[in-house]
């Protein structure tokens, strides 16, 4: 997993 | 279905909500600076600011509804421009200075010591005082960054399988509420409608402006990282690569 694709896949904080 | 239904207003107060913090450098800045030590600090400062930038797009209206493929391409086609342009904001009332950061602000004789980024800083320069004789208002630059990242990738893909056009066309609208946003903005400003329309162009026209020194921009870090003038790692690196490693 790119870093770009984790940011977007994490639900927000 | 309800976003079909949020009017300008509503659109405009939800991104500015999601408008990132005040993000500081926090580093002992050893002046004079080296090419290395600016390099560094410049990119340090990118990669934070990348992160919130990811979080910043996921709060924009319908911008998660986009194919995870959109929303990764769209990010990856504007995010210089958009640091550009949060740059000239930030800048926009220190005439001849780009605030970088609260704790990270140069003078455009500083750009001496990085081979090449005088240049940028100009073209920076530039459109900031540009964006200061227009007294670009808030709420019309939180529409202009919706735009930038809205646009950047309109006219690179053409979609295929049926999922991409329905992303399509959901980026097609969004684009449109982003743009009735910023009709109302101006509409605020107690202009008459051809100084509206005007204006409406004006803002738009440097969105080209923005595009072209992040091209340049895009370039230099390239240069820079060839050179190993500065290491670029994590996200940044990520980033960049989308733009370079094409072809």
């Amino acid at each position: 997993h790119t870093k770009l694709l984790q940011l977007l896949t994490t639900k927000p904080e | 279905h309800h976003r079909a239904a949020m009017g300008p207003e509503e659109f405009i107060s939800r991104i500015m909500e999601a408008e990132p913090p005040d993000i500081y450098l926090m580093e002992d800045l050893k002046k004079p600076f080296t090419e290395t030590s600016m390099m560094m600090s410049l990119t340090n400062l990118a990669d934070k600011e990348l992160v919130l930038m990811i979080s910043w797009a996921k709060k924009i209206p319908g911008f998660l509804e986009l194919s995870l493929s959109d929303q990764i391409h769209l990010l990856k086609c504007c995010w210089l421009e958009i640091l550009m342009l949060g740059l000239i904001w930030r800048s926009v009332d220190h005439p001849g200075k780009l605030i970088f950061s609260p704790d990270f602000k140069l003078n455009r004789e500083e750009g001496q010591c990085v081979e090449g980024i005088m240049e940028i800083f100009d073209m920076l320069l530039a459109a900031t005082s540009r964006f200061r004789e227009l007294k670009l208002r808030r709420e019309e630059y939180v529409c202009l960054k919706a735009m930038i990242l809205l646009n950047s990738n309109l006219c690179s893909s053409s979609p295929q399988t049926s999922e991409e056009l329905e992303s399509r066309s959901k980026l097609l609208r969004l684009l449109d509420s982003v743009i009735d946003s910023l009709v109302w903005a101006i509409s605020k400003l107690g202009l008459t409608t051809q100084q509206q329309t005007l204006r409406l162009g004006h803002l738009t026209m440097l969105l080209s402006h923005i595009r072209h020194v992040s091209n340049k921009g895009m370039d230099h870090l390239c240069t820079m990282k060839r050179k190993n003038v500065v290491l670029v790692y994590d996200l940044l690196l990520e980033m960049l690569d989308a733009n370079t490693s094409s072809g």
